[in-house]
């Protein structure tokens, strides 16, 4: 099981869009994938279709009453895909947890409990991929997806301010790879809305490919309208506009990412 | 002295673009403004030219040890505009201050003090226009933001997942008025990275229209590449583009801001 964090603090980068949408895609080639929201704002999960009413299972049950991850997956249109879902409520957590011991933890601790829990019953893990959807910050939430991931990927919109975080990001990234999680890797950099019409988003991609020598991935996201439209509609890019070219690239990006399988 | 936080914790919406051009435009009218950069990204900061090294003066030492307001500020390329900046520690603020007495009033605290010593010094407001530039959360930085000023503005990208915060906000923002500021109003929704031609930005427009009733502001900012490009250069939209679409959009937000002086 790969377990993904796709993170940057820099808002409205394209986290969720890829998420949704890289999930579908991985499922499309046949891979078990679960997508979790942690981001209080919810966007990925009325992107797939939930709703989640107050009380209902959502990650925020996951992380502050230890409800078990089985009890919060829910379908998705599509198939292989499954989600847990965010909640409002999730943006109390940073200071409820905040005197919570191993409040850095908690994610893996239930990620481990889940996993184990299915190996017994079935034999098998739950799943070949899980991605975690991270919110622009790098508060406890994204700390706990970055402590419970083996992969990350920064999405990165290739526009001025893009490359101004990413020093503060790495710095986080090893740090708690040499305090809580050594087996973290950073996968890659997702170049997201890009427009190579543009000359700032090729001279920023230039810079990507500089500062991360080897490490950005091939294809860039290109802009495309109908990645916009889709969330409007609940539906992936492949439900929504398989043709379009927000399709061919999520469906590239997810080839690209089966083929540099985790050291595993 | 008007003072103002524009927020939005939907992330990449064109909060720090409106923050640093609304100054300028408003500084170009003849007002006397300093921004505050609140968020850790410090994009504001470097938008208009300041790189903060550690140690040197802050928002964080104003939140975290009580620095004065007039010893952090710091001259920008705009006659008129000044700017007290951000600094990368300001990440840890939220943890740090977590037990702090009162910590959602650390800024109005300081912003208080600052006006009395200047009206002892001068007899004089120390600004026409306070401006907070708010990070992508409903955390202690923004609570702070919203607690210190007495009018709101949400910017709001016209795409989907626009409409889906605003609620929490809104929510937030009332809570706020009941518990700790009782002066705070919603002033306006600034809709940004506006693109007539894209149906979906018609039909939110529209839609934000609908839920604020007298609250959007006339024009939109439209989606201008010169915006984009201006950071880089560490230029507001003035300096960079003055003829521009964005210079001429900023300008005209500055005059409805000005026309629809606060319920003072
Ligand atoms: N390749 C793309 N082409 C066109 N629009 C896109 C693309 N990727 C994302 N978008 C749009 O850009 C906006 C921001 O994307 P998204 O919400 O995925 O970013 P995010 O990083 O998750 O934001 P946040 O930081 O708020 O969580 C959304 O309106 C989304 O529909
Ligand atoms: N009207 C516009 N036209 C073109 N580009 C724009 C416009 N407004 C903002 N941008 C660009 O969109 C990106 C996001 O804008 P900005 O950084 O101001 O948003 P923000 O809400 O402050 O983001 P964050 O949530 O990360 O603080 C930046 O690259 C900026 O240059
Ligand atoms: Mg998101
Ligand atoms: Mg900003």
């Amino acid at each position: 099981m790969r377990v993904l964090a796709i993170i940057n603090q820099k808002g409205g980068v394209g986290k969720t869009t890829t998420v949704a949408n890289l999930g579908a895609a991985l499922a499309r080639e046949g891979q078990r994938v679960v997508v979790f929201d942690l981001d209080p704002q919810a966007n990925l999960s009325l992107y797939l279709g939930s709703e989640v009413g107050r009380g209902e299972a959502s990650v925020y049950g996951v992380l502050t009453e230890g409800l078990p991850i089985q009890q919060s997956l829910r379908a998705t249109a599509t198939e292989g895909l499954q989600l847990v879902p965010s909640h409002l409520d999730l943006s109390g957590a940073e200071l409820e947890l905040a005197s919570t011991l191993g409040r850095e933890t908690l994610l893996r601790d239930a990620l481990q409990q889940w996993v184990a829990d299915r190996l017994a019953e079935t034999g098998q893990e739950p799943a070949d991929f899980v991605i975690f959807d991270c919110p622009p910050s790098l508060g406890l939430l994204s700390v706990n997806a970055l402590v419970a991931a083996d992969e990350v990927m920064i999405a990165v919109q290739t526009e001025f301010f893009a490359l101004q975080g990413l020093s503060k990001l790495v710095e986080v990234i090893q740090l708690l790879r040499r305090r809580m999680n050594p087996g973290l890797s950073l996968t890659g950099i997702i170049p997201c809305l890009y427009d190579s019409r543009l000359k700032l988003a090729r001279e920023v991609l230039v810079e990507l490919r500089k500062y991360f020598p080897g490490k950005v991935f091939q294809n860039p996201i290109r802009t495309n309208v109908r990645l916009a439209e889709s969330p409007s509609f609940g539906q992936t890019i492949f439900e929504y506009a398989p043709d379009s070219n927000g399709a061919k690239d999520y469906q590239r990006l997810a080839r690209e990412v089966l083929g540099n399988a985790a050291k595993t």
